[in-house]
C-alpha cells in the first residue's frame, strides 16, 4: 500500500497528519494502561481488607489482563476508525483546495522557456534603458555645449554691434561710407597740397 | 520519514518567500 | 448545507470515539472479567467501575484539551475551515508541489518579474519620449546656432572689407 506522506497539509499544519494521530493514539493508549493499572491497584488494595479472601492479586491480574485485551482490541479498533476520519475530514487538504502562500502557482504557471524569454526581455529592456540614459547624458552635454557656443557668437555681434555704436557715438553712422568719404576727402586734400606745392614753386622761381 | 516530510514541508512554505526577499532586493537594488 | 467547523469534527469524533469505548468497557463486562470480586464486593465494583470510566473520559478529553492548546489547532482547523470555504468554489483538482522547486519557484519569482519588466517598460518609453524632444531641442539648437554662425560670418567679412579700405587709405595717404 503507498504511504500518502499528506506533505501538503504537513505544509499547512507544520507537521504530518499522522503523527499527530500517533501522538494521540499513543497518549490514549497510556491513559487507557494506567486507568487499568489504578483499577488493578484499587481492587488489590480492597482485597487486603478483607478477611479469608481466597482471592489473590495474580487472579486480580488476570482478570485485569481479560478485560484490557478487550478493551484494547476496541480501542484499536475505534481508533483506527477515527483516525480515518480525521485524516480525511479534519487535517486534510481537499484537492481543490489551493494553500495562500501557493496562490501565486495558479496565477503564473510560466514554463522554462517563457521563463528564460521574460528574464531576457528584462535584460534587454535593462540595455536599452542604459542606452537612453546615455543618449540624455549626451543630448544634454550638446544642449550644455550649444549654449556656451550659443553665448560666444553673440557676445561676437555685440561686439561687432559695440564697435558700430562706437562709429555712431563718434558721428559715424556707417563706418564703410565713412571711409570712403575718407579716402575721397584725402584724395582731394593730395590734390590740393599738390596744387598748393606746385604754386608754391611757381611763386619761388617768378 | 515523518522528519523528512515535515522539513521539506517546512521549507516548501517558507524558502520561497525567503527566495523571494532576495529576489526583490535584487531587482530594487538594479533598478537603483 | 452548512459546513461543519473541524473543530467541532474533532470534538463530535472523540466524543463518539470515548462513547464507544465506554460502551465496550460496559459494567456487564467489567463484571463478567472480575467475576469473583464483584461477587465478594459488588458495590466497590461499581464505584471502581464509574471511576474507571470517568477517569478515562477524563484523561482523553484533557489530552484533546492539551493538543489544542499546544499547536494553538483550533485557530489552524479554523483557518483552514476558511481556506476550504473561500476556495470552494473551484472543482478542479489545485495545483500542487511538483517536487522540482525550480519549477515550482518559478511560478513564485514570475509575478515579480513580471511587475519589473513593466517598470522597465514604462521607464524605457518615457526616456524615449523625453529623448525625442531633447532631441528636437538639440537639432533647433544646431540651427540655432547655424543662424548665429552665419550672422558672425557676414559681419566678420564686411569688416574685413573695411581693413583692405583701410588699408588702401593708408596707402593712398602715403602716396608721395
Amino acid at each position: 500500500m503507498s504511504v500518502n506522506p499528506m506533505t501538503y497539509e504537513a505544509q499547512f499544519f507544520g507537521f504530518t497528519p499522522q503523527t499527530c494521530m500517533l501522538r494521540i493514539y499513543i497518549a490514549f493508549q497510556d491513559y487507557l494502561f494506567e486507568v487499568m493499572q489504578a483499577v488493578e491497584q484499587v481492587l488489590v488494595k480492597k482485597l487486603d481488607g478483607v478477611s479469608n479472601c481466597d482471592i489473590s492479586p495474580i487472579q486480580i491480574r488476570k482478570c485485569t489482563e481479560k478485560f484490557l485485551g478487550f478493551m484494547k482490541g476496541r480501542f484499536d479498533s475505534l481508533f483506527g476508525k477515527m483516525e480515518q476520519l480525521f485524516l480525511q475530514l479534519i487535517l486534510h487538504i481537499p484537492p481543490n483546495i489551493l494553500l495562500p502562500e501557493d496562490k501565486f502557482q495558479e496565477l503564473h504557471s510560466y514554463s522554462e522557456e517563457q521563463f528564460q524569454l521574460l528574464k531576457e526581455e528584462i535584460e534587454q529592456l535593462q540595455e536599452k534603458y542604459k542606452t537612453e540614459l546615455c543618449a540624455k547624458q549626451a543630448l544634454l552635454a550638446e544642449l550644455e555645449e550649444q549654449s556656451v557656443v550659443q553665448a560666444r557668437l553673440r557676445q561676437t555681434l555685440t561686439l561687432f554691434d559695440e564697435l558700430i555704436n562706437v562709429g555712431r557715438h563718434h558721428g559715424t553712422s556707417d563706418f564703410r561710407e565713412s571711409l570712403v568719404s575718407l579716402v575721397q576727402n584725402s584724395r582731394k586734400l593730395q590734390d590740393l597740397r599738390g596744387h598748393i606745392e606746385r604754386e608754391g614753386a611757381s611763386l619761388e622761381t617768378s | 520519514f515523518d522528519e523528512i516530510i515535515v522539513d521539506i514541508a517546512m521549507k516548501r512554505k517558507q524558502y520561497p518567500r525567503k527566495i523571494l526577499e532576495y529576489v526583490i532586493n535584487t531587482i530594487k537594488t538594479k533598478q537603483e | 448545507g452548512t459546513p461543519v467547523s473541524r473543530v467541532k469534527l474533532l470534538d463530535t469524533m472523540v466524543d463518539t470515539f470515548l462513547q464507544k469505548l465506554v460502551a465496550a468497557g460496559s459494567f456487564q463486562r467489567f463484571t463478567d472479567c472480575y467475576k469473583r470480586f464483584y461477587q465478594l464486593q459488588p458495590d466497590v465494583t461499581q464505584r471502581v467501575h464509574d471511576k474507571f470510566i470517568t477517569q478515562l473520559q477524563t484523561s482523553i478529553w484533557e489530552e484533546i484539551t492539551e493538543i489544542k492548546q499546544e499547536g494553538n489547532m483550533e485557530a489552524v482547523l479554523n483557518a483552514l475551515d476558511q481556506i476550504v470555504e473561500e476556495g470552494k468554489g473551484r472543482t478542479e483538482p489545485a495545483w500542487r508541489p511538483s517536487g522540482v522547486p525550480e519549477e515550482d519557484l518559478r511560478s513564485t519569482i514570475v509575478p515579480y518579474f513580471l511587475q519589473q519588466r513593466d517598470t522597465l517598460r514604462r521607464r524605457v518609453q518615457r526616456q524615449e519620449v523625453e529623448n525625442q524632444q531633447l532631441a528636437e531641442a538639440v537639432l533647433a539648437r544646431r540651427r540655432q546656432v547655424e543662424q548665429l554662425q552665419l550672422q558672425v560670418q557676414a559681419r566678420q567679412q564686411a569688416w574685413q572689407a573695411l581693413y583692405r579700405e583701410q588699408r588702401e587709405l593708408v596707402a593712398v595717404l602715403r602716396e608721395p
